[in-house]
This record gives structure tokens, sequence and C-alpha cells, in this order.
């Protein structure tokens, strides 16, 4: 919250949206600011009324580099909004930088998001430090419900929470790189970096860098879900391939490969399967390993087609690792397998389970 | 020697991100930059974003400022 704590004292709150971007229709921006609001509302007893002259408590308007209230915009790109927290005269009032482009969709800033980030603002919430949080302060485009676990404590401490309130499932909070029950969902390489996947969320890790970076996964690339099952590189053809329930995507560095995505089965699975739990490309070998539930497969790039024989049992075949797999990746001859929060270096050569760590020691914890 | 302009830019960048989002008191350009202040805020907006807390304007640090983002300054209030 901000300092003070300041909040509106009553529930009943009005809005105006004084002046409308031509970018959008002026019905698509009525509907953007009303679904932001209802955001709010659905956890919280507060309601919103629309007032079409004279003075709300909530203005809205857009306007471009200094706009009245000596704290300028910017331009394109750089500052996109700002609200003032809930008080007299300009408090509770939200401004939207015109020199944005604002969409409906992904393309651009999302009118939606950033409405809904800055009139949690003009009711009091001041900013996040959590990645995943919709108050947090950098821009992300994002699908599904848009408040966190921390969003919704921060607003209920003011207001309370909506005694009709429907069931709403809120984003859980930021996996803690540190959290010694860290599980990943797939692990891959990506010319030259190692990239986590959890939940929302990867890591970025170099080897240069001793702090792995955290970012939403739809930041990056808004076209793969918000949840990873599995995740290779095929460095021959610079591809990344991502699998999530039946599909499965390929990405050439930060861009979907057109085509895809595609159904799993293709790579020759049977039916039957319908998630891979970890999937990683031993490069000596051209073969690529696909793990689900206790069994698993090879698959040979060259040809496109899976090797016969399989699938195979991995506790027969990888003695000391358990018989399932969370995630794998292969680096400097050796195989990490994860499973839950343990972490298992895998000798491809030797066939047996050198080190057995925890899975968060992976980011240098 | 004098730095080179990009990097010049960089600094001017960080200065006008702590200051308006972290409370920088202004100053004279130049003379803050290795200052306790100047150093404090940048421990600050690092810690804010979970970044590595160095005081110094890193490559990581230096990214994240330059990424869209809300008016409103992360600490304080806002009038």
């Amino acid at each position: 919250h901000f300092p003070r704590h300041p909040k509106w004292p009553n529930n009943n709150i009005t809005f105006r949206i004084v002046n409308y971007t031509p970018d959008l229709k002026k019905s698509d921006v009525d509907r953007a600011i009303r679904n932001a609001l209802n955001v709010w509302t659905d956890v919280t007893p507060l309601t919103f009324k629309k007032l079409h002259e004279g003075i709300a408590d909530i203005m809205i308007s857009f306007g471009s580099k200094e706009h009245g209230d000596y704290n300028p915009f910017d331009g394109p790109n750089g500052l996109l909004a700002h609200a003032y927290p809930p008080g007299q005269g300009i408090g509770g009032d939200t401004h939207f930088d015109e020199e944005e482009n604002w969409t409906i969709d992904s393309s651009a800033y999302n009118l939606f998001f950033v409405a809904a980030h800055e009139l949690g603002h003009a009711l009091g919430m001041s900013h996040s430090t959590d990645a995943g949080a919709l108050m947090y302060p950098v821009y992300s485009y994002t699908t599904g419900y848009p408040l966190s676990e921390d969003d919704i404590e921060g607003i209920q401490a003011l207001y309370g929470p909506n005694p009709n309130q429907r069931k709403v499932k809120p984003k859980p909070d930021t996996p803690d790189k540190c959290d010694p029950m860290l599980t990943f969902d797939a692990v891959t390489e990506l010319r030259g970096e190692t990239i986590i996947f959890k939940d929302r969320f990867y890591w970025r890790l170099h080897l240069q860098m001793p702090e792995p970076v955290q970012t939403l996964i739809k930041s990056t690339w808004p076209s793969i879900p918000n949840k990873v099952d599995a995740a290779y590189e095929y460095p021959e053809k610079d591809l990344v391939i991502i699998f999530s329930g039946i599909r499965m995507w390929a990405l050439n560095g930060y861009n979907l490969v057109d085509g895809y995505p595609k159904y799993i089965h293709k790579l020759g699975f049977p039916k039957k399967v319908r998630e891979i739990d970890a999937a990683v490309h031993i490069g000596d070998t051209g073969k690529t390993l696909f793990f689900a539930d206790e069994k698993y497969w090879s698959y040979d790039e060259a040809t496109g087609t899976m090797d016969s024989g399989y699938p195979r049992s991995i506790e027969e075949d990888f003695p000391g690792m358990g018989d399932e797999v969370d995630a794998a990746v292969y680096r400097y001859g050796y195989l990490n397998f994860f499973h839950d929060q343990m972490q298992y270096e895998y000798s491809y050569t030797y066939r047996k389970v050198i080190r057995i760590m925890r899975t968060n020691s992976f980011l240098n914890c | 020697l004098p730095l080179q302009s990009g990097d010049k830019d960089n600094w001017l960048l960080a200065e006008k991100y702590l200051r308006r989002f972290y409370g920088l008191p202004a100053g004279l350009q130049g003379r803050q930059r290795s200052s306790g202040p100047f150093e404090t805020k940048m421990e600050e907006m690092q810690r804010f974003f979970k970044l590595k807390v160095t005081g110094k304007l890193d490559d990581n640090t230096l990214e994240l400022m330059k990424q869209a983002r809300c008016g409103v300054p992360d600490i304080g209030e806002y009038n």
C-alpha cells in the first residue's frame, strides 16, 4: 500500500472516461476499462458507477507529455500510464500515455492489463515485488486470471473480501529459486544459455551470470502456453522444441517457427500419451530421449522416427534414478535429471548416477 | 578520460530512473555516479526487482530500466 494506506472511505466509487484514444474503438476502450474495474470488484465489496459528466472519484483520460499534473509522459514506450492514490481532487485519477499504441490483444500495449494495474493504484495499491503480480511495475502481457495471491491479499487488506465472491483461481506466488522444495517443469539449453521452466516463469542461466534471471514465459514467447511440460534444444537446426499437453512448439531463438503448434503424436507417440514429462537431446548420438510416466522413448532426429524397441523402463535403463522424471538436460557429457526436489547427475558413458543434489542447487542456491 | 557517449547515456538513464521511481535527490550530474545516495538507491532498486544487489549499473539492471512500465514510483508517496 501507499504510505498511510489511503483508501476510499466508502465502497461505492464513481468513474468517468474523460476522453478516448484513437487507437481503439470507443466501445473497446469502454469494455477494457469496465473489465479492468471488474477485476477488483470480483474480490472486494467495491462497486463502480460510470458518470458521463462532472467530477467522478476516478477520472480516466489519455494525454501526452505534460498533460496538466506535472508528471509528464515521455513518448512511445518507457512510461505507459500512472494513477494517483485515493483522495480528493486528483486522487484516484488515472492517466494513459496517448503516444503509446493501445490494443485489445498482445500486439502492442494491452489497455485492459495496464488499466487493471493503474486502477489498482487508484484504489490504494502500491507496486508489488512479485514478478507475477498484476501490481508489478513492469509491463507484461499474460493470459488467464490477472490477479495473483499477492494482489488479492493487498486489496482485501484495504476493503475486505467480496461477500458474494465467486470462486477465483489466483495466480500462485512467483517461484523462489532457493525454495528447498523447488521442482522444475522443464529444462533446456538455448544458444549457450540454460532455460529452466517453472509455472508461468522461466529462469535464464549463463556461465558468465552468477544470478539466474527470472522472467514470465509470456513476456518472451506470447504464443506458447503458461505451463511447459518438457523442452529440448536441437542445435543442428537451432531449434528448441517446447511441449505442453499434446502439443509442441518449435522456437528458433525467440521466434515461433511456422506450422506450429503440432500434435506430439506426429513424432510417433501412441495416442494414449497425453503429456511428455521431460525431453533431452544427446548431441553425441543424435538421439532425443522423451520421458512420459515410467517409460521413455528414443527418437532419431536424422530420420525423424522413433527407434525400435521403445518405450523402455526408466528405472531399468537409468538405475538409481527412480521411475519418473520431471525435467532433463544434457551438459558436459552428463544427463541432469530432475525429479521432485532432487537432481541426479547421470553419466551417460558409465551408465550410473554420479551425484545427487537438491534441485535448487542448479540455480546456484 | 571522458565516458563514451553510450556509457554516458546509460548513466543518465539510470539517474533519471532512480530519481523518478526511487526518490534519488536531484543533484549535479557526474558527482552522483559513485556517491552514497546513488549507490544506495541503485541497491534499493535491485532489491525491489530481485536482481543481484551490487549498487552498480550492470547489464541486467540497465536492461530492466529500459523496459516499459508504470509511472508510479516504486517507493514512497505519489502526488
